[in-house]
């Protein structure tokens, strides 16, 4: 089952890119 | 007319989704996007805020009788109605699989590919041309499914129309016929200018292709 | 009865969420996992399949009628009943509010934490602690929300408690009280357990903790 897994595409780094984002948008402010 | 409100802070395409709905619907909503009404960073850390949006995420919604909503799916489609949302179960099936393909399909690469040219996130070549790769593969999908049709789902303008295209606002012209069709025509429905003014398709893919 | 086919690999979370929707609904649903009715890699691959299901992901439904939907979510909530979807305006929002929770709050942290513990992805130290504190983040809301409430939306199992509650399959024993005694609760209905069989809770947080 992992191999399955392994060609899940998941965005890993969303939280990053949240955290990116959150940033860009309170510098707008 | 009750007075809805929903949080956001300007030019949040995730907010749009709401905001459109609601022109479609009628639903009567306030945006509470600048001060004193909001002000991102302060606002959405206040207990007050925190305890009814425990994310501390935008946008966020709150009705006037007090009931309280966050992520941007669930909120567009709470003020949408049932042409929106889809008025068959296969209908509104399809309409959820849009707005899923859109969260999953789209934002990752379209993000990938973006952030970088704001400035947001570190540039990285081989990211970005992986990530335009993948924008293209789910485009020409998106350009190949409106290839006989004029929207994602059945004959009129669903939430599927108002996620999908919110999504695409951050990327640029594409080079995907269909695509640019349907885009030009959601984005030129009365209910969609009201919200996005004058979307300005650049001429040229994102503009660090130069 | 109609046969429905969900197209899956074996032990695929995403395609369990139908699967329990369906055991709540009634609906017949016949999974395609092994071959020679699916063989994951090849069958979705191929040009039949992916003219049904462009994206080539799974699970992918196909009904007897020869409606096809690909986006678990989707397929969950065509195979749910209006109990699990929300009966209510509100609690189908609310119900929509969690599943987009499960997806963009608990997958992408719950994945880069567990995913190098199952030997798929390169373990990183740094990468694996912020993943952590991100799913630590995500529970204590989770928690905060159950410790007045047996369900997440309303009085009843609905499609909420099965997504969050699969998208927490991969996740080990989590040392949030409220959280455990759902998770508990959600796969110990006959439902969840006709589809998960036996849930081993480890004894403590994913193994590499050693």
């Amino acid at each position: 089952g992992t191999e399955c897994l392994a060609l899940e595409r998941i965005w890993f780094e969303k939280p990053r890119y949240d955290e990116a984002e959150r940033r860009f948008y309170e510098q707008m402010n | 007319l009750s007075l809805q409100t929903l949080y956001t802070y300007p030019e949040n395409w995730r907010a749009f989704k709401a905001q459109i709905a609601a022109q479609y619907s009628g639903a009567r909503l306030k945006i509470a996007s600048a001060p004193p009404a909001f002000s991102f960073g302060q606002t959405n850390r206040s207990p007050a805020f925190l305890s009814n949006f425990p994310l501390g995420k935008v946008p966020a919604y709150q009705g006037d009788d007090g009931f309280c909503l966050f992520e941007s799916n669930a909120i567009a489609h709470y003020l949408s109605n049932d042409v929106l949302r889809g008025s068959t179960p296969q209908a509104s099936a399809q309409v959820l699989q849009w707005v899923s393909f859109a969260d999953s399909e789209i934002i990752p690469p379209a993000s990938a590919w973006v952030f970088p040219t704001l400035g947001i996130m570190q540039f990285n070549k081989q990211a970005t041309e992986q990530a335009k790769e993948e924008v293209k593969r789910v485009l020409s999908i998106l350009n190949q499914h409106l290839n006989t049709r004029t929207f994602l789902v059945g004959e009129r303008v669903s939430l599927a129309d108002i996620s999908v295209s919110c999504s695409l606002l951050w990327l640029f012209k594409q080079p995907y016929p269909n695509v640019t069709r349907w885009f030009l025509t959601c984005i030129n429905q009365p209910q969609f200018k009201t919200v996005l003014g004058e979307v300005q398709l650049c001429e040229k893919m994102a503009q660090f292709d130069a």
